[in-house]
């Protein structure tokens, strides 16, 4: 019974780690998104420093932001799938707490 | 009668567009703030766009970016005021319809 209490510990830290991280993610793609509207909506300058903003490096901007955006939505299906897991693993130690 | 109704139509009405107007500035307020905050963690690069930011520049921005904030507070702190004298205004109509 004793290594079915750690283990349960420690799958309960770890869910606690990865819910944090999720979070964070999420953080990062919506600070992504307001960045790709800000510099799509510019207008030949840059709307936080005011400096000139050629429509060639407007397009260079968005290509490398899209590539930014779609690696943290990569990260963040993974991050939930490994999450599933983590919970499906906990449901059985609970489980096999009740009938030890 | 009539005169109080249609007065009481129309500062309802005005009571709206105060609302609506509050709602925007506060908006306003926000996306400065987070400017500001952009701008000041700025280490010699423009966060949005990448162009070079020197040390001078960086605070002329900061220092128009809180002027803008300034200007936005007061406009704010007006606008509820005469909120506040619409919402006197609507009281004594409904209380003199009352009696009519
Ligand atoms: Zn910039």
């Amino acid at each position: 019974v004793k290594d079915i209490e750690s283990e349960l510990e420690r799958t309960k830290k770890l869910r606690l780690e990865r819910q944090e991280k999720i979070g964070s993610l999420k953080r990062g793609l919506e600070d992504l998104n307001d960045r790709i509207r800000k510099v799509s909506e510019a207008q030949g300058t840059c709307p936080l420093c005011g400096s000139p903003l050629t429509e060639i490096h407007k397009q260079k901007l968005l290509q490398e932001l899209n590539e930014q955006l779609e690696s943290v939505r990569n990260a963040l299906v993974s991050m939930e799938s490994e999450l599933k897991e983590i919970e499906r693993r906990i449901r059985e130690l609970e489980s096999a707490k009740e009938v030890a």
